[in-house]
């Protein structure tokens, strides 16, 4: 990516998590997505250490992609097509080529990839917006890519033998951008077979999926898995709208604005309403000509591809878009290379744009293009779209677990694609913007091949719970994470927003073995056999739960729901010391609204590194009354170290009544 | 529907009673479809990944007529209809 590296503070040359991780040298990301462009500069293995001696992967020959198509860089790539070829798939009417090959035909892969373990590539852009130096999270990690998604989806059972052959390739970070709604683990392809890979000593990190703002609409949420929401960064990429009576409207685009006459000049506008043809979206074939020609066309958000709308508009003879969010998307913009002169505006925006065309004769409009503007917003902010809490299925786990940049990152795109990915645009790229928590999982996953790299004996759970214990809760600015206009709550960044530099050198650890995962299960009320189909284990849940008491999973958040008139909550945690030895650490806690929070010991004194310590938490509801309608609290428990304030190890706190 | 070949995923009992009998995972999975298809059908044709290392069990194109058998079988743990997921 050309910029979230530097948003997330990783840097070449000041001491953080890139220079203690070696650049994540040595560790291996499995990207499960849709393949690969090996020539993309982003898998160049210029300064690449040997391919690991513990390597068992391949390079496997297909449609255009040969066993020399890897390299350093690019380790294994593999493509599993079975579930796909057999489900009856109506033909594609995709004009571009879908190979059957671990070649990515869509762009996707390509795009995650880079940006979990990419390259330096310099002088890197769209279009000449968002100019930088690329790179991924990881830039010496190796990358193994497992081709599980074609044009119309993902099938489970190819993500699952994906899965069964990344374990034996000997993968350390598996980064899995896909997904769909909520679901019992038992019935979780993704949760099954990542269980397996959690006991093998890798880290599985998921996109939380793109139903937001609705609630419970987080995916993924098996508690050995690493479950990531998307954020906003501080870049900007300013395409204001001049309306004819002088005022403007804040809109955003990539489109490169000066390099066409046409692009700033001040055309009519009109907003196509009416009928069953999905004008005002602006379908395809739905614009008539004669209203739309050589017009700046109004399309609302939503249904179809954003850039797709401005294809619908460039056929029916319209000059340039103005793309206006509906109340769903409010002020959020997700920027794309349109191929006609277009800028999004957000949902105030597009309200008044529209009222100035309601009320005036001749509307009339201008999109002026501002470039590429960084550090003047607040930012990191939620990502409209990012799913959120509360957790569907166990209430006791805190989901998403943190926030990544997934709003218009820039990272490697394939040559078989323009750069808006439509058959239609010709223009070739090495780099365009995509958005979707589908961006903000390989961020993540580079972020934990950094960590791996740092520290090789760490477990999964040790690796996520550095990462959540040191997110932060605030933005840039120090002020609250926004999310719309309101603070944002914990159901929407769980945690908070990763930092690599602070997840490298997290001080403490809440480590999880995978048999404590089978306690887990056993305190929900699963089945003997439920729990056997998630974890292969046969379990007498009587059996661990009286052996294990008043267990609680050791998770790095706190999330508690007072069901049944049940008022009090008492839990359990351990802590590891990572840091340094006779280190002593003290509590502090912001208790939830209509709840106290006591916590025993309060002070923890660790002799030794990887020593382990008990605390115990009681959470106490105060509320009164319980009405029918659920209400939420948070709040915050964190731990510092006397003598070493980098040392803060920070859980959120979530209580349902 | 009864007759209409879709893709499930079959778990089996990693340490199943059968699996001791043959040499590789695979035949073991085979053997479970040879069991449940008619004697003139090819199992191998409807076998589409044998699982070992991220489940135990097999994907498999089988009829719901097939997969009552096959649930009735003492190593299968679950059956699962293939699911389409997005990206994201």
């Amino acid at each position: 990516t050309t910029y979230s590296y530097k948003f997330l503070g990783l840097s070449s040359t000041t001491d953080g998590a890139w220079i203690k991780s070696g650049f994540g040298r040595g560790t291996i990301i499995g990207v499960l997505d849709t393949g690969v462009w090996p020539e993309s500069p982003s898998f160049a293995d210029q300064g690449m250490p040997p391919v690991p001696k513990r390597w068992r992967g391949m390079c496997q020959e297909g449609q255009n992609f040969k066993a020399t198509s890897c390299n350093r860089k690019l380790i294994g790539a593999r493509f599993f097509i079975k579930g796909h070829h057999v489900s009856s798939v109506p033909p594609s009417e995709n004009m571009v080529d879908e190979y059957i090959s671990p070649r990515d035909s869509s762009g996707h892969g390509t795009h995650t990839s880079s940006t979990a373990g990419g390259v330096s590539v310099p002088m890197a852009s769209v279009l000449g917006n968002g100019a930088g130096v690329a790179r991924g999270m990881a830039p010496g990690a190796h990358i193994a890519v497992y081709k599980v998604c074609w044009f119309n989806g993902c099938y489970s059972s190819d993500i699952l033998a994906a899965i069964d052959v990344a374990i034996v390739d000997g993968v350390d970070v598996l980064s899995l951008s896909l997904g769909g709604f909520p679901l019992p683990l038992y019935d979780d392809s993704i949760a099954i077979g990542s269980f397996r890979a959690v006991e093998h000593g890798i880290s599985v990190i998921c996109a939380a999926g793109n139903n937001g703002p609705i609630q419970s609409s987080v995916a993924n949420i098996a508690p050995w898995i690493a479950t990531i929401g998307a954020s906003t960064l501080d870049r900007k990429f300013p395409a204001i709208v001049r309306m004819g009576n002088g005022e403007y409207v804040y809109g955003e685009s990539l489109f490169p604005g000066k390099s066409l006459p046409i692009a700033e000049k001040e055309l009519e506008l009109v907003y196509v309403t009416g009928g069953n043809s999905g004008s005002e979206f602006c379908f395809r074939g739905s614009l008539p000509k004669e209203k739309v020609k050589g017009k700046m066309v109004v399309c609302d958000r939503g249904v179809n591809g954003r850039a797709e709308k401005g294809v619908a508009v460039k056929e029916a003879g319209g000059a340039a878009m103005i793309l206006a969010n509906t109340e769903i998307n409010l002020e959020e913009d997700s920027v794309d290379a349109h191929v006609l002169p277009a800028t999004e505006i957000g949902y105030a925006e597009a309200v008044r744009l529209k009222t100035y065309m309601d009320t005036t004769s001749h509307p009339r409009a201008r999109i002026v293009f501002g470039g590429t503007v960084i550090g003047t917003s607040r930012a990191p902010e939620v990502a409209q779209f990012s799913a959120r809490g509360p957790n569907l299925y166990d209430s006791t786990i805190l989901k998403p677990d943190v926030l990544a940049p997934g709003v218009n990152i820039i990272a490697a795109w394939p040559q078989n694609l323009g750069p808006t990915s439509l058959p239609e645009d010709t223009r070739r790229v090495n780099f365009t913007v995509m958005s979707g928590t589908s961006m903000a999982c390989p961020h993540v996953s580079g972020i934990a091949a950094l960590i791996h790299s740092a520290h090789p004996g760490w477990t999964p759970a040790a690796i996520k719970s550095a990462i959540m214990t040191s997110a932060d809760a605030s933005d840039h600015r120090g002020k609250p994470i926004m999310d719309g206009s309101k603070p944002a709550a914990v159901f929407a960044i769980g945690a908070g927003h990763v930092n690599p530099n602070r997840a490298i050198d997290p001080g403490l650890i809440y480590d999880i073995k995978p048999d404590e995962y089978v306690i887990h299960l056993c305190t929900l009320g699963y089945t003997r056999s439920e729990i056997f189909t998630i974890t292969h284990r046969n379990v007498s849940c009587s059996e661990k739960l009286k052996m294990n008491r008043g267990f609680s999973l050791n998770y790095p958040s706190i999330s508690v729901a007072f069901k049944h008139g049940v008022k009090s909550k008492m839990i359990t945690r351990r802590l590891t010391n990572v840091g340094n030895p006779n280190s002593v650490y003290s509590v502090q806690v912001k208790p939830p609204e209509g709840v106290k929070v006591r916590v025993k010991p309060r002070r923890l004194i660790f002799k030794h590194i990887n020593q382990s310590l008990s605390y115990r938490i009681w959470v106490i509801s105060r509320k009164k009354t319980q009405t029918k309608k659920i209400s939420y609290a948070e709040g915050q428990l964190t731990w510092t170290n006397a003598h070493n304030s980098f040392h803060r190890v920070r859980s959120p706190i979530s209580v349902t009544w | 529907y009864g007759n209409t070949l879709r893709t499930y995923i079959v778990q089996l009992h990693p340490h199943g009673v059968t699996s001791s009998s043959f040499p590789t995972k695979f035949l073991w999975h085979l053997s479970f479809l040879d069991q449940t298809l008619s004697s003139e059908e090819d199992s191998s044709s409807r076998l589409l990944y044998s699982y070992g290392s991220a489940m135990d069990g097999f994907a498999a194109l089988l009829t719901e007529t097939e997969i009552e058998l096959l649930r009735g079988l003492p190593d299968v743990v679950a059956v699962r209809p293939d699911q389409l997921l997005q990206l994201q």
